[in-house]
């Protein structure tokens, strides 16, 4: 494993977004990996639609929250074909699903994996390298006052509430930790980034990780 | 009336998100530790931001019981 990674230097991870007064983290997580899963297959990082899931998964709740393995089993089931957000915007609204027929281009989620790396983030490392951004569910409660640097302490693991995507990690300084892309836009944190001590679980970021395959 | 109350209201969550600022910065200056401080959710009580941005949920998922990644 290399010491330090980020999918962000290779160009495969869209720019942060902004979910704005709606609970649709879950949305964006899953549909950040399909974006990134499709720059590392060989195409240029795509902002695809958040709405379209928000609107389509139906076994989730658009604003009212959702989650990404829910989301994920949604699309690998219907094999909907994600559309660019220049097609279907982002509204930070639950609307009706828009419809595409089977010939429309799009993006579409072959498979996914979901784990829980609980004492095994150096595996989770590995797949991080070997799939691409991860999707995670962690606790953020204590994110609403965050800045910038390097969470280790006060963030619980016992309550997943919030979704997010692991684009990297950095174990070159003394204390290792993921590099993790929010959704509450650039002004928020690290220019949008939240840095997580790898090692103990911080903030559940290991519980539910996904992957996808397209 | 109504602005001035909610002003009031506004002005509290702000006086408890410092309170809550001071005490999670307490348990680390390493330099590159975490900085909590006033941000755009600074005047929203907990409740309000849980409720607003804190929706998602997990379904359990399996133990990683893949290889185990050499360093």
């Amino acid at each position: 494993l290399p010491a330090k990674f980020d999918w962000r230097d290779r160009a495969a991870v869209a720019p942060v977004q902004n979910q704005l007064a709606c609970g649709s983290c879950w949305a964006f997580s899953v549909v950040g990996a399909v974006q990134s899963a499709h720059a590392i297959g060989g195409s240029h990082v795509e902002l695809l639609s958040v709405q379209q899931v928000l609107d389509c998964s139906f076994k989730n709740e658009g604003c009212n929250g959702g989650s990404p393995s829910r989301a994920l089993n949604w699309l690998k089931q219907t094999g909907v074909k994600l559309v660019p957000q220049s097609e279907y915007p982002y509204k930070a609204k639950s609307g009706i699903c828009h419809f595409f027929s089977q010939s429309h281009d799009g993006v579409s989620v072959k498979s996914f994996t979901a784990h829980d790396f609980g004492g095994q983030e150096e595996a989770m490392m590995g797949q991080l390298l070997e799939r691409g951004p991860l999707t995670a569910v962690v606790d953020a409660v204590s994110w609403q006052d965050y800045q910038g640097g390097i969470i280790q302490h006060h963030c619980s693991s016992q309550w997943s509430n919030h979704a997010v995507l692991v684009v990297g990690y950095d174990a070159t300084g003394d204390i290792p930790h993921w590099i993790v892309q929010n959704s509450w836009g650039t002004t928020w944190g690290n220019e949008g980034y939240v840095y997580i001590k790898i090692g103990g679980n911080v903030c559940g970021i290991a519980d539910s990780v996904a992957a996808v395959f397209l | 009336e109504a602005d001035g109350e909610e002003c009031h209201r506004r002005r509290r969550y702000f006086r408890d998100a410092t309170k809550r600022h001071a005490f999670l910065n307490s348990f680390s200056t390493a330099p590159q530790s975490a900085k909590y401080g006033i941000n755009q959710f600074s005047d929203l009580s907990q409740k309000e931001f849980r409720d607003l941005y804190l929706r998602a949920s997990s379904d359990r998922a399996p133990l990683f019981s893949g290889p185990k990644t050499d360093r």
